[in-house]
């Protein structure tokens, strides 16, 4: 069995609309990696 | 006659024998095959989509009546004795760690009561980090990324795509990727989203004209992916990865080709053909859905949220152009709220 998680995150503004605000979501895995329900698979 | 009785005697055992050795022959072949799938991925060779003839051959199999018989057989109450080494059996060949299950072992009366058992309090903790999103399941991540472009594809293997707008199906709430970007829709819209989401499954879609949110101050936003494969030993219930308002669930009936690696490789758009629930709604960021896709040896899916909704039933023919059965969530615009870690769903054997 398969799960597919398709989300709307914050990404990276256009450089000229940058500010110290700007954030992105980031994955912090990698393909192959073993994950467990209730690990952070990005920030 | 003592000759054909001989006959008879030698001939049993040795088509037996030749049958055990033909199987084992191929399991070796498969074996061998699936090592050398390994290495090549260990390398960082991608693989590549090749169909072949067992993929067409598949198709003509009655899988999903294979799978609702391996859900019987597998439903049936084993006594007392038996279920410990049973359940040992099947831990020691997927790999499934024991010492989680929540209940004693003589506890699960099937191994259909058994694969879909819950863990222990606290063994699955969750990431405390209210920026973060968590996994929903334990598995092996094959894919995640942002979906760029106008089709907003996510790939199978090499060669070979599929368009989330067929995987989750004509969304009210999916935002829409033009040049690129992605068109965020304002509260105003979201809301008029929300009350005729009831009325109509296809009002808005990918390919729908653009809905420009030109005056909207908010940050840009981004759509991802992450694709979880659970292997046969793993935790099979599925959690919430945030705080969340689930406010459609779709149901799409279809094929229940097996999902590993080797199927992925030779069945074309195999996530969209599958059988398969997707629960869609909004989180604090936008657009959150979950599509759990179901296979042949795990054919159906229950939802926690909606328990007395049923999948892998029997159907006179599969139409894939049908549209899926939807579900709008009450109250609406509002949903089944959803807390991060909640349990929403698990697959079923058979």
């Amino acid at each position: 069995s398969t799960v597919v998680l398709v989300f709307q995150a914050p990404t990276l503004k256009p450089l000229k609309d940058r500010d110290d605000s700007s954030s992105e979501f980031r994955f912090n895995i990698r393909r192959g990696d073993r994950v467990r329900v209730g690990e952070a698979l990005g920030r | 006659s003592s000759s054909q009785g001989q006959g008879s005697t030698f001939l049993l055992p040795g088509a037996t024998v030749a049958t055990l050795l033909m199987l084992g022959a191929l399991h070796a072949r498969r074996l061998y095959d699936d090592k050398k799938t390994e290495e090549a991925r260990e390398k960082g060779i991608e693989l590549e989509f090749q169909p072949d003839v067992k993929a067409t051959f598949l198709r003509m199999i009655p899988l999903r009546s294979i799978s609702r018989f391996w859900g019987s057989l597998t439903g049936i109450e084993l006594p007392i004795w038996l279920r410990p080494y049973v359940y040992r059996a099947w831990a020691r060949a997927f790999h499934s760690n024991l010492e989680e299950a929540a209940l004693p072992l003589d506890n699960y009366a099937s191994l259909k009561e058994f694969f879909v058992r819950a863990l222990k309090e606290g063994t699955r903790p969750i990431d405390p980090d209210p920026c973060c999103l968590v996994s929903p399941v334990d598995g092996t991540i094959l894919r995640f990324g942002e979906l760029k472009g106008s089709g907003a594809m996510i790939e199978q293997v090499k060669g070979l795509s599929y368009s989330v707008s067929s995987l989750l199906g004509a969304s009210s709430f999916l935002p829409m990727i033009a040049d690129g970007d992605v068109q965020e829709k304002s509260s105003e819209q979201q809301s008029n989203l929300r009350e005729n989401s009831k009325k109509s499954w296809w009002r808005f879609s990918l390919a729908s004209p653009k809905v420009r949110d030109t005056v909207s101050a908010r940050p840009t936003k981004g759509l991802y992916y992450c694709v979880i494969y659970l292997r046969p030993g793993d935790y099979h219930r599925i959690h919430s990865p945030v705080e969340w308002n689930v406010l459609v669930r779709r149901h799409f009936a279809g094929h229940l080709f097996p999902l590993n690696e080797r199927a992925t490789r030779t069945i074309r758009n195999l996530y969209v053909e599958n059988e398969r629930v997707v629960l869609e709604g909004l989180w604090e960021e936008g657009f959150m859905a979950i599509a759990a896709i179901g296979a042949t040896n795990i054919g159906s899916i229950k939802l926690f949220i909606e328990p007395e909704f049923r999948t892998n039933l029997p159907r006179k023919k599969l139409v894939n152009s049908e549209p899926p059965e939807e579900q709008v969530y009450e109250p609406e615009g509002i949903g089944k709220i959803l807390k991060k870690g909640d349990e929403v769903a698990a697959f079923n054997m058979g």
